[in-house]
């Protein structure tokens, strides 16, 4: 068995991921395909190492949009990694949930949704209610559902990944703030406006607090500022156009693609208001950070 | 701007199954 040793077929999978990753398919599949062989030669179809090479194939063709090739060789490989390690393995999660988005590719949600479940109930079960992974197999449930409609499963799956990321990763962590986007976008499919404003404020203000410390009246999140100028425009009319900088510079240093979406997102919502000052405020600042 | 915050959501694919 030349590829027993684990070593060697990690050592032929980086091969063939490098190749991939230059587009060289005609060198990478053929290599798969000659591991694959040699793979069940010595050790049989249903043999995990050969459920790995499926895998790795199946990436090949996902990254040349084949994804209907792509989705035969993980459904080949979910049976094998359900035979030799167990209906409640992670590797079979992952699978499922690879198997899920190759569907999710195609828009065929209403048949990738029951895999995604699957995937969800094993980490549940494996890893506990609780764990990180569990929170990323509900967002990718949750944007199926999403693309069929169904809002308020949305909300709910966003939710509790929001829960899982507050209390295991903390507020400050990348996924909260992600995690409120989506979860405001799901709000504004539904008409929800008021609960997508809060979200995106709170994600305002807690990247500011990162960066800047508590707020207060001299360090104020952007969406403060731009409110503020909103109310004092008629106060303003007289006095020219408006100068008064004070520290909001401060709030357009925050810069991350989520914060920048944000900006742009509440800025839409203003806009929407009749809030034109404030919008204006939030969209200058999405695209100085930009 | 809604479109450009859905656009940035995506199915996320699991990198573990290679590792197996």
């Amino acid at each position: 068995g030349r590829l027993r040793d684990p070593a060697r077929l990690r050592t032929l999978h980086n091969l063939v991921i490098q190749y991939a990753s230059q587009g060289r398919y005609e060198v990478a599949v053929p290599l798969c395909k000659q591991a694959l062989e040699d793979l069940e030669k010595t050790s049989g179809h249903d043999h995990p190492d050969v459920a790995t090479m499926l895998n790795i194939l199946a990436l090949v063709y996902r990254d040349q949009n084949k994804y209907k090739e792509a989705a035969h060789l993980l459904n080949d490989a979910l049976a094998i990694r359900e035979k030799t390690l167990g209906k409640d393995h992670p590797a079979v999660a992952a699978t499922l949930n690879n198997l899920a988005v190759l569907y999710g590719k195609r828009g065929k949600y209403k048949e990738a949704e029951p895999l995604c479940k699957r995937a969800l109930e094993i980490r549940e079960k494996v890893l506990g209610k609780f764990h990180p992974d569990v929170a990323k197999q509900l967002n990718n449930l949750a944007l199926l559902c999403q693309n069929q409609g169904k809002y308020e499963e949305v909300e709910y799956y966003y939710r509790r990944a929001l829960e899982i990321y507050e209390s295991k990763l903390g507020a400050d962590d990348p996924n909260v703030a992600k995690t409120k986007n989506n979860l405001a976008t799901c709000y504004l499919k539904q008409g929800k406006f008021k609960d997508a404003e809060t979200l995106y404020k709170e994600i305002l203000t807690r990247a500011h607090e990162k960066e800047f410390g508590s707020v207060n009246n001299d360090n104020k999140p952007i969406w403060m500022h731009a409110e503020e100028r909103e109310e004092s425009k008629d106060k303003r009319r007289d006095a020219g156009p408006y100068v008064e900088y004070g520290s909001w510079y401060k709030a357009c240093k925050v810069d991350s693609p989520t914060v920048n979406t944000t900006l742009k997102s509440l800025g839409a919502l203003y806009r929407r208001q009749g809030k034109l000052e404030a919008a204006e405020t939030l969209e200058e600042c999405a695209s100085k950070s930009r | 701007d809604q479109q450009g915050a859905s656009r940035q959501q995506q199915l996320e694919w699991d990198d573990s199954t290679l590792t197996y």
